[in-house]
């Protein structure tokens, strides 16, 4: 299972719909200091199921709307999609026989939020349980490393770092 | 569940043990365990460079903490890859020859594993197949920008 | 002691007002009082990069909190310079524009204040008009080595 | 009152007496990963009083004593000196007619520790009374910044960062 496309509108600077294509394995993202590049990598672990705000920079969950600029007012809504190809069927389950995987988590400012897995309504648990057994999502997370949070992976305490390896079984 | 802990306890630490020298050039490293017990027990870091005596994590630079915690982190995709593995200027204290060391072992990786790496470091840059940039042209509006390798090193630095 | 603490207060965040736009090109910042009582208030730090809305810190960038605290740190020194001033690897998260505005004011300071900066930068190294190498030729031996900008840019990277 | 000299020897890696002149206002110290340039700060840290071991990424106050390598045995002793120029007698107090200040700190593998300013016995104390006032030693010890630390400037909570500016004042 590859990751295609991460796309995101009205999540945090994004606020125009954008589409981040990935084409290779090995695929850089830079630009200047403040430009939104640690977005991206939020907006991947809330469409993941994140649901402590202070782990996405913010202090409530709807600090992942986009909150303004300058010249734009702010939006009422937040939505991030992945797009996996899963042709090899690798993902197993009940999503196994379809090529292309969909996930996406959508937020209104009265505080509804939304997930679907291939436009079909789904919960929280379909999603983190789509991953389960895999470093995404889940305690530690393993596959997304935020800014300046590597070291915590070696420095945790001994419980903690049982747990990692529990979850990478 | 003894059993299936110690299982993977023994799988991740033979991998880090042999990420590690790969990363550092030498050295050695280990996961030891605090107990006896296999069904309680907690798990501590234990990582030496090369030439150094000391083993505790605490001793250890800024650069020598990162590139240690990059080899455990390689070691659990090696045992169970996720879809992809993104990663946030895990580059920042690391000195140009272990950015290279860090770049190769990437390198190899990509055959099983997907990257996404952000970065300002310039030879990270150049691992890369593909780059996306990413603008404020308009003050607090992000928008995506395809960029060359010159491009991208004006942007970032 | 209020007036004294009143004083102090105005004095900072008037310098820290001032710093904050000249290391980001724009934008302002302020530290703001928790309470009436200047006995007992608390003091917390805004800041709105160029462009932007946002004011709390917890939604800067990497970069952006270390620029609004380099504008802080300054500000104390202004008010009252300690002896010398010694940072490690405090660029290690800025792009080069920012890395640059950084130097513009570190030279600027360095009238009244001896700065002593650890760094694996290249135009932080330019800044300086003396640099010392740090090596462990003899693995876990530290040793100091003269070096000129050229090996320093060999040694670091 | 300038900065002209640090002075290590046996103080972590750097086993042997060391000396780093420092001519100018604008010095730069670069090297490659782990070979030492904390362990610079960590030293300054240490003579200006700093009493707390995890505060110098150890966990006894002894870990500062180089203990050992590859080709070199542990020693018993840590000692770091500062050397300032007072020649415009900035520094106040009983110290202000001396052209040249120096701060001691000694430490041997039984734990007996010494301070001493200009070849006298010091208690730490004096040590800390005369850089008070100054961002040296104290609680925020904003003078000297570790690596990784300078973001907890800002971070602080609302309490603490009072406690800065009145140390500043
Ligand atoms: N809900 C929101 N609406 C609008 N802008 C937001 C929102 N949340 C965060 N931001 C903006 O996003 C910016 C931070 O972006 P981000 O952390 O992705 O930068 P970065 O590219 O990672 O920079 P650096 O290189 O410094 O790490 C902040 O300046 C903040 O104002
Ligand atoms: N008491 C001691 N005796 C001998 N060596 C020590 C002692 N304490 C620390 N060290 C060594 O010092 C090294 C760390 O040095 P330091 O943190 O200064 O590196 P650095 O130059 O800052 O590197 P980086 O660029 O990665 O931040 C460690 O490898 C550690 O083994
Ligand atoms: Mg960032
Ligand atoms: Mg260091």
């Amino acid at each position: 299972m590859r990751l295609t496309h991460i796309k995101l509108a009205g999540f945090k600077s994004f606020v125009d719909p954008t589409t981040l294509s990935l084409a290779s394995n090995l695929t850089g993202v830079v630009g200047p200091n403040g430009c939104g590049k640690s977005n991206v990598i939020d907006a991947v672990r809330w469409v993941t199921g994140e649901s402590n705000a202070r782990h996405l920079r913010g202090e409530a969950l709807e600090d992942v709307i986009f909150n303004g600029s300058n010249a734009r007012k702010p939006v009422g809504r937040a939505s991030v999609e992945l797009r996996f190809d899963n042709s090899q069927g690798k993902l197993g389950g009940e999503w196994a026989s379809y090529a292309e995987i969909s996930v996406r988590r959508e937020l209104t400012r009265d505080g509804a939020s939304k997930y679907t897995i291939n436009n079909t309504r789904a919960r929280r648990r379909d999603v983190v349980d789509l991953f389960l057994g895999t470093g995404l999502g889940g305690r530690s997370n393993y596959a997304v490393i935020e800014q300046g949070a590597v070291n915590r992976l070696i420095e945790a305490r001994p419980e903690d770092m049982r747990q990692v390896l529990e979850e990478a079984a | 569940t003894r059993q299936r802990f110690k299982h993977t306890y023994e799988q991740i630490n033979d991998r880090f043990s042999a990420m590690f020298p790969e990363l550092f050039g030498g050295g050695e490293a280990a996961l030891t365990l605090t107990e006896q017990d296999w069904l309680t027990t907690g798990v501590r870091v234990m990582a030496r460079p090369p030439g150094k005596r000391n083993a505790s994590i605490q001793m250890l630079s800024g650069g020598e903490k990162t590139l240690t915690a990059v080899a455990l982190l390689f070691a659990l995709f090696e045992l169970n890859p996720a879809p992809f593995c993104m990663l946030d200027e895990i580059d920042a204290p690391l000195d140009d020859a272990n950015v290279a060391r860090f770049c190769d072992l990437v390198r190899t990786m990509s055959d099983k594993v997907q990257f996404i790496v952000i970065t300002h470091n310039k030879l990270t840059m150049e691992l890369t197949e593909q780059l996306h940039g990413v603008t404020m042209a308009e003050p607090g509006v992000s928008r995506l920008v395809s960029v060359d390798i010159d491009t991208a090193l004006g942007m970032a630095g």
